[in-house]
């Protein structure tokens, strides 16, 4: 049918639209995104996040909003608000337990519902958490929202940098501007005796941002309480802005 | 077209066809794969592999297998052979820095491909590596092969153990019986003090595996050397036998 009005389609919208990839999955596109956005929210930004991985979604527990959105008579649905950030997740719309079984076409047209039917008001930011991989749904956002960036999140080890490096060759591809490189995971402090080890290797984040020559916005410690800040929707960012983890 | 001929598809072949899938990415679903299939070979049996992450291959990488295949002249494709298993990935298709780009459709496409045109002879078993997410592969997967078995990885938090659940639900609905679940990065041994942090929480995998109602089929520790095998393409139950990691 005829796509749905929205201001991030028309080009109303002044937002400024990033898309977080990474290509592989677990790599912590979520936690960067939800983290991003709750710093930008206590800068006085107004934030959107629109979790696009519609298989995986991981963004309204990570948010603590794991309940139904108000939906108003017009159909219009009001995004869910907490941490000073908006955001709407297929885990506002379905239990956490529902297998989500859709062919790509359908993930498209979740992304057209999500934009066009959810009121976002007035954003600076709009994030959007996507999906591993380059296929459907990186194509529909890059088609509907040819002047979306990209923020390319990776784990140091070659294994994921080298499929992070898919998603720049994609974007490139595209004309999406990769506008920079976290790597996530970069050491693991030992919380008895210190010593710091790079679990998952070293140097992939850095060595992508110069093969693709965007910058390397810096790296991220694998701690407990980032983890457990994802499983109890309260982001690092908002439980502890001090920390290393917080700041990057 | 007409779906392409195959022992694995018309019910001739009598191999165990798995699929290890996760829901989630970055969870060890191609590190569980490429270590069971070898750890299976060790035992004599006859393995075959396929990675069928189209878009975030990454088995070639893993078996040290990052060449072409051989091509007979009818078309047919020798699998490649290293570690005593036989596998087939996008890696040995393309080059490791060139993003798929396809539409869900292309992915059952390729999957035919993978199971008829490559020679597989007689194997005892056949590893599916399945993408994250529940959509155009795993529909693909459970179309074809009614008959597969799905292994569950997981990690402990909650985020991953809701997805893998998710896939529980899907194979389920689909009568794919879930042969097990694993729990992978159960927790971290320091290299310096040897204490033990649960940095990715605990719980997830047995919770699971209550749930679904399949066997507990054992915890993973998250290891450098893991890791470092899966980037050097010598699987840790090539590498070391008898660590602990390899004999889960
Ligand atoms: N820096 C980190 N330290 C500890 N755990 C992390 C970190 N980044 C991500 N995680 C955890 O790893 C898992 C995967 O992260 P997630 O953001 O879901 O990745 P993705 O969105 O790429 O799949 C989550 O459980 C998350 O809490
Ligand atoms: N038990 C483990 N210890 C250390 N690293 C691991 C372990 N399991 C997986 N990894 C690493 O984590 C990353 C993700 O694993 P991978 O098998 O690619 O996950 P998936 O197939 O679920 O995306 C890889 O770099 C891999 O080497
Ligand atoms: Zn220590």
């Amino acid at each position: 049918g005829p796509q749905k009005k929205s201001p991030f389609l028309t080009g109303e919208s002044s937002a400024r639209i990033i898309g977080v990839a990474s290509g592989k999955g677990g790599v912590g596109k979520s936690t960067v995104t939800v983290n991003l956005a709750v710093a930008l929210g206590k800068l006085g930004y107004r934030v959107g996040v629109i979790d696009a991985d519609i298989y995986g979604f991981s963004v309204a527990r990570m948010l603590g909003m794991l309940t139904r959105p108000v939906v108003l008579d017009n159909n219009t649905i009001m995004p869910m608000a907490r941490h000073g950030v908006r955001a709407i997740s297929m885990g506002n719309l379905v239990d956490e337990d529902q297998p989500i079984v859709w062919r790509g076409p359908m993930l498209g047209k979740m992304l057209e519902q999500f934009l066009a039917d959810v009121y976002w008001g007035d954003v600076d930011y709009l994030l959007l958490d996507l999906p591993p991989g380059t296929g459907d749904m990186a194509l529909s956002v890059q088609q509907m929202m040819p002047h979306s960036e990209i923020l390319l999140v990776t784990t140091p080890q070659a294994a994921a940098a080298n499929v992070a490096q898919r998603v720049a060759g994609f974007a490139k591809k595209t004309n999406q501007k990769v506008i920079g490189v976290i790597e996530n995971m970069a050491y693991f402090a030992c919380p008895h005796c210190g010593e710091q080890t790079a679990i998952f290797g070293e140097g992939g984040g850095e060595r992508i941002a110069h093969d693709i020559g965007a910058p390397f916005l810096g790296r991220l410690p694998l701690t407990t309480a980032v983890r457990a800040g994802g499983d109890e929707g309260t982001p690092i960012v908002a439980a502890d802005p001090e920390s290393p983890a917080a700041k990057a």
